[in-house]
């Protein structure tokens, strides 16, 4: 048996929203530990992962190891159907699961709705991420990084990263002209959420797909802060950290044939 | 001319 609650049910709606643009089919791979999903995009240069912990839910029961696969758009749909105050408890029957049963309730409880989300078989192949020492490692407003990712994009469709120690810089350059904006870090104890942080092991220098920066930045609404690690050669981390677990984006460089 | 390459080649 299955069965987790979540009083926020709102975050299910917006975690769905972060994931949905990116991934058509994913497997919600349900354990003792929490939900995790790992996807791909289609053309496989994305990845998405979302860790979701028990202790999140109340309550949360899962008493073996077992995955949900789940049309997301599908879930949308469903999940259009709760209000955003909803308490949300999804349920399942971890032997058999061919539906994912979601039941919303209203604050006061007078209004409970029931949905059954027919399940399918999805053969998805699940990559071991390693522990990475990124050369820069920089947090900033989500909101910052959403606004800097949809302003390049008037410019270029690829974006350059440079990371220093005092500064980070994002570059554009396309038929019309050029465009850049730089971050200093800036500690406001007061406001944290506020805060740019940098810390660097090595400079760096890293171009990306702007359309993708942009889909990622579909989690912004999940927290204040963004977390942004690159390293030379590696995938970019982009991750959105929340109470209850996070959300991981990674995206392949552009490089040089 | 640049290139991406996959998740994969990078994350076995």
């Amino acid at each position: 048996m299955f069965e987790a609650r979540l009083t926020q049910g709102a975050l299910l709606k917006r975690l769905l929203d972060s994931v949905k643009e990116l991934v058509t089919d994913a497997n919600f791979d349900c354990s003792e530990t929490g939900i995790s999903l790992q996807a791909m995009d289609n053309s496989h240069v994305a990845l998405v992962s979302l860790s979701l912990r028990a202790e999140g839910f109340n309550p949360y029961r899962c008493d073996r190891g077992f995955s949900l696969g789940v049309n997301l758009n599908s879930l949308n749909k469903i999940m259009k159907c709760a209000g955003n105050e909803d308490v949300i408890t999804l349920k399942a029957d971890d032997s058999s699961a061919d539906s994912l049963c979601l039941l919303f309730e209203n604050s006061s409880n007078e209004r409970v709705s029931e949905y059954e989300l027919k399940l399918m078989d999805i053969d998805q192949e699940h990559l071991s991420i390693p522990e990475t020492d990124y050369d820069a490692t920089v947090m900033m407003p989500s909101a910052e990084f959403q606004r800097i990712c949809r302003d390049l994009m008037v410019v270029s469709e690829s974006v350059t990263i440079d990371v220093s120690k005092d500064e980070i810089k994002f570059t554009a350059e396309g038929e019309l002209g050029t465009g850049n904006v730089k971050l200093k870090p800036t500690s406001t104890i007061d406001k944290p959420e506020e805060s740019i942080t940098i810390e660097l092991g090595q400079t760096v220098s890293l171009q990306f797909s702007l359309k993708y920066l942009s889909n990622f930045t579909r989690g912004t609404p999940l927290s204040d802060q963004v977390m942004l690690c690159l390293s030379d050669n590696m995938p970019l981390l982009v991750e959105y950290k929340m109470d209850i677990g996070y959300i991981r984006y990674y995206l392949a460089p552009k490089v040089g044939d | 001319k640049l290139k991406q390459k996959t998740i994969a080649e990078y994350f076995s």
